[in-house]
């Protein structure tokens, strides 16, 4: 079984340098994750 | 070595003896020859597979990305009954028992009923009883009567009577009411008998081999072992509290379950499609069936321009204008973050924890349901089935949260078929159809209040796959 998560997040504003609240994902590719483990993160601006 | 040696051996006596007895000596090799050719060919099939495995890992590891190449295997499981398949898994796991000992569970239905019939017999008697207490009661009172307009003389009498009444009327409905328990706890017990329910003594060395096969962690399980009644309930098994810390980051999105990334990245670039593997991708419109709710990619680049055309438009306001206008202008309000579309995509193992948790803080707006065909997951199946995800059963919750767009969609297999939605308990998934075709539109549900639906918190249990 699979589960697909699609999701609008914060990207960074170009030209705009003092605004850093872009999601990043924390995650790679083959890693393993448990539910509650952080996928991403972003800043709150 | 030593089976071909006896197989020579009775061969050369046969032979000797004429042949008589080549019948019966052969027919006793049979079986054991077959079991040992089929261990033999399982045992190369598995080394095979653990050695393509490994060879996949080592590649993986130099950077070696696979390619979609569609096979024979492919083509042939497009023609077998997975859903079918898939349904008869799920009988099997939840009644492994009933089969074994359905001869025992006969002789013991049989037992049961004579018992209730026997209670039923009693309780005939009883009601019996009680009538006959009745009438007595009734003759008393008659008598009451006769003796108070006859004899006044003692008073207490029937003061007495009605107190014996009230006893034995008390202690009957006591009786009645242990028989009313013992019958309700025989048909407990033959209901016990013929429901899909491992033996206690059995379960924790099926689930623990289940464990060893699978590499689950028996530890994290919710109850002790001898309480999952069946294989299907112990693969659903919650787990014990705080087994999963929830990250307390408010500014973070959750891993939805326990599994293996497989894809992650943006949509901003590439266009609304996810790949399933190098040379073959897949549309997120297709795998939602998203039309109201999904942004399309018109509206996020959009959103880009007017984000990135607003502070020029400041830059050129003349210095009359800011002078006159009002304050807002003067000071406006710092323009909101840009919003991208991003995808993650988590494979779940068969030992895996396999309950659904919501990522984040959000409000479930819709929910469409796709029956779809139940081809395998694994590795092998992305690389070699085409358009896997967007034709296999799934559910889709979709739903907005504090940044936007939220989508989540839980994606049956051909062990894994059925998806439980612990907000719509009423969802029936992997059900047969009726139609042959498998382009049936999906079924969709507004969830109410419209606008709100239903709201989630980080953390919260969702749904859960099944077996079968």
């Amino acid at each position: 079984s699979t589960v697909v998560l699609v999701f609008q997040a914060p990207i960074s504003v170009p030209g705009d340098e003092s605004v850093s609240s872009e999601f990043k994902f924390s995650i790679r590719e083959g890693d393993r994750v448990r539910v509650g483990e952080a996928l991403g993160r972003w800043n709150d601006s | 070595s030593s089976f071909l040696r006896k197989l020579q051996t009775t061969q050369g006596r046969a032979s000797f003896t004429g042949g008589k007895s080549s019948t019966s000596q052969g027919n006793s090799f049979l079986v054991p020859g077959a079991t040992m050719a089929t261990i033999v060919m399982l045992g190369a099939l598995h080394a095979r597979r653990m050695y393509n495995d490994k060879k996949i890992e080592e590649a993986r590891e130099k950077g070696v990305e696979f390619e979609f190449q569609p096979d024979i295997k492919a083509t042939f499981l497009r023609l077998v009954p997975l859903r079918s398949i898939s349904r008869f898994w799920g009988f099997l796991t939840s009644v492994l028992q009933s089969s074994k000992t359905d001869l025992g569970n006969r002789f013991r239905w049989k037992e049961t009923r004579k018992q209730i019939s026997a209670s039923n017999e009693n309780i005939s008697e009883t009601s019996t009883s009680v009538d006959a207490l009745s009438a007595l009661a009734l003759g008393l009172r008659r008598m009451e009567r006769l003796r108070s307009a006859v004899d006044v003389v003692v008073p207490t009498l029937s003061s007495k009577i009605a107190i014996l009444e009230r006893g034995n009327y008390r202690g009957e409905r006591e009786r009645e009411r242990e028989r009313e328990r013992e019958r309700e706890r025989a048909s407990e017990r033959a209901r016990r008998h013929f429901s899909s329910e491992l033996p206690i003594w059995f379960r924790p060395h099926v689930y623990r081999a289940w464990a060893r096969a699978f590499h689950s962690n028996l530890e994290e399980a919710a109850k002790p072992l001898n309480e999952y009644a069946s294989l299907r309930e112990f693969f659903v098994r919650s787990l014990k509290e705080d087994s999963r810390p929830i990250d307390s980051n408010p500014c973070c999105l959750i891993s939805p379950v326990d599994g293996t990334v497989l894809r992650f990245g943006d949509l901003k670039e590439a266009g609304t499609m996810i790949e399933q593997v190098k040379g073959f991708s897949y549309s997120v419109s297709s795998l939602l069936g998203a039309r109201p709710l999904l942004p399309s990619m018109e509206d996020v680049q959009q959103e880009s321009r007017v984000q990135e055309k607003a502070p020029r438009d400041e830059d050129k306001k003349s210095w009359w204008r800011i002078t006159l206008a009002s304050p807002k202008v003067r000071d406006p309000e710092p323009a909101s973050p840009m919003k991208g579309l991003f995808y993650c995509v988590l494979y779940l193992k068969p030992g895996d924890y396999h309950r659904i948790h919501s990522p984040v803080d959000w409000n479930v707006l819709v929910r469409r349901h796709f029956s779809g065909r139940l081809f395998p997951l694994n590795e092998r199946a992305t690389r070699t089935i085409r358009n896997l995800y967007v034709e296999n059963e799934r559910v889709v919750l979709e739903g907005r949260w504090e940044e936007g767009y939220m989508a989540m969609a839980a994606i049956g297999a051909t062990n894994i078929g059925s998806i439980e939605l612990f907000i719509e308990p009423a969802l029936g998934t992997n059900r047969p159809r009726k139609k042959l075709l498998h382009s049936e539109p999906p079924q969709e549900r507004i969830y109410e209040p419209a606008g709100a639906g239903v709201m989630l918190k980080k953390g919260d249990e969702v749904a859960a796959f099944n077996m079968g």
